[in-house]
């Protein structure tokens, strides 16, 4: 059975600058 | 259309915890994850806001614009219609909940504007 860590399931929503 | 989600979603996942705990995805909650990353060291959970959700150009995606932590800095992502977030308060929620029980089985609310999600980002960024 895979066992996936927990980190996979949440975005990684990295700011990143636009200007 | 279901292979184009991850496999860790599908309801009875095997998801280890920073603490080598082992649960159900179905069965995560909030606490779950702000402990695994305060035992991470590197990553940090921040809130992060829906602040819209538009249509896409791409069939059976949404593009959502989120507020991301203290900073409220503004982070597009381009997702499927079903690719479910972990909302503060309500669990797993998606822009269609209907079609993400039927791909993965995995109950989940609908995902709304205002809506306050677990995000990660790096704490060196910090």
């Amino acid at each position: 059975v895979p066992v996936f860590p927990w980190h996979s399931l949440v975005p990684f929503l990295a700011p990143t600058q636009s200007d | 259309p279901s292979s184009a989600l991850p496999p860790y979603f599908m309801k009875g996942s095997i998801i280890q915890l920073a603490d080598g705990e082992l649960k159900r995805v179905e069965d995560l909650r909030a606490e779950d994850f702000l402990q695994s990353a305060d035992l991470s060291g590197e990553l940090k959970i921040d809130s992060s806001t829906v602040e819209r959700i538009d249509s896409s150009r791409t069939p059976d995606a949404v593009i959502i614009q989120f507020s991301v932590g203290e900073h409220k800095t503004q982070v597009c992502v381009e997702v499927l219609v079903e690719y479910p977030f972990f909302v503060f308060g309500q669990g797993w929620s998606s822009c269609c909940p209907h079609r993400t029980t039927q791909l993965l089985a995995l109950s989940c609310a609908r995902l709304s504007v205002g809506d306050v999600c677990i995000s990660l980002t790096l704490k060196s960024l910090r």
